[in-house]
């Protein structure tokens, strides 16, 4: 079988998007002091055949790329996934009315990759 | 669209990674709303720089130079204001210590009390030579009556305070006391007596540090 090569649009190429979460559209600026809202980006975007070094595909991921290309029908593509992230600190009442500050680890998507 | 019970399991998977048991109340309904500490406005502000810079490891308090995730202000639940004992005022504080979840290992304790006399302290008695006389103890048995009461506490602490205009304040290290009070039926809380000068307000907060080992892997990992 031949490999297939279909045109995939630098746009639609997987990398981190912009997403800001205001905590006012979850229902949660009554508890949370601070931040009101952050900057959480998201992946999105098709991991293409041949993977290029910038996407940080995984050797198993390249293959998957080429078996996909092969038979697009029964192999998925990789997915694009966050590969780093960073954490955000947030303040907040907790139930018994103490302030609290608590650092959550990966919380924003910094890097996307094709998995 | 998703049901209004998917996005219910799904708030609670996220409150629970957060280490909520549910949706906090709003603060518009609570009776006092509680003023966030400068400290931790402070801390806030240099997590968020050193963030941008990324030279933070979220697993260390800076601050405190210890390791954790999670900073508490803890507030005194001890009952009643400042009651006249033998040689001065007395305050019963209590720090509830079921805040912190098992998982969760502490790795600070700092009583933080604030005496603040405002208006009243007049500018002879600051002038003055004279200090606030403070014995802190740790109540080690339910509380007694009469002289029993003075057996079942031990000393943590005994200092005279400079008075200052405005506010004066007292630190001092509780962590392995607050480690025990996690035990159950160990927290009896403590008993604070002031001695000489008379009616200054009392705030105490115990500060806390604890780490979450399972929300906090290491950065070399």
């Amino acid at each position: 079988r031949s490999a297939v090569h279909l045109p995939v649009s630098p746009s639609n190429v997987c990398r981190a998007r912009r997403l800001y979460i205001d905590f006012k559209d979850v229902g949660w600026q009554d508890w949370i002091i601070a931040p009101q809202g952050y900057m959480a980006n998201y992946c999105h975007g098709e991991c293409p055949f041949p993977l290029s070094e910038t996407l940080n595909g995984t050797n198993h991921a390249i293959l998957q790329t080429l078996v996909h290309s092969l038979d697009p029908q029964g192999t998925p593509q990789p997915c694009c996934v966050p590969i780093r992230l960073s954490p955000i600190s947030m303040l907040y009442y907790d139930n018994n009315d103490n302030v609290v500050l608590r650092h959550y680890q990966d919380m924003v998507v910094d890097e996307c990759g094709c998995r | 669209a998703p049901s209004p019970g998917d996005l219910n399991a799904q708030e609670r998977l996220f409150l629970s990674s957060l280490g909520l048991s549910s949706r906090p109340r709003p603060a518009d309904s609570r009776p006092q709303r509680r003023h966030v500490p400068s400290a931790l406005w402070r801390m806030f502000r240099s997590s968020e720089h050193r963030k941008k810079a990324q030279d933070s490891d979220p697993c260390t308090v800076a601050e405190y130079g210890v390791k954790g995730n999670i900073i508490r202000y803890v507030q005194d639940q001890g009952e009643g204001g400042e009651v006249p004992s033998w040689n001065g005022l007395e305050k019963q504080l209590f720090f509830n210590m079921s805040v912190l979840q098992p998982v969760e290992q502490l790795t600070l304790a700092r009583l933080e009390v604030r005496f603040h006399w405002g208006p009243l302290l007049s500018s002879e008695l600051l002038s003055s030579d004279r200090g606030l006389s403070v014995t802190l103890y740790r109540v080690i048995r339910a509380t007694l009556k009469g002289a029993d009461r003075q057996t079942n506490r031990r000393l943590l602490l005994s200092q005279s305070v400079q008075l200052q205009p405005e506010s004066t304040a007292v630190t001092l290290d509780l962590t392995s006391v607050a480690e025990s009070w996690r035990k159950p039926g160990r927290n009896y809380g403590l008993v604070l007596e002031m001695l000489d000068l008379s009616l200054p307000l009392v705030q105490s907060s115990l500060v806390l540090v604890s780490l979450n080992p399972e929300q906090c892997r290491s950065r070399q990992r």
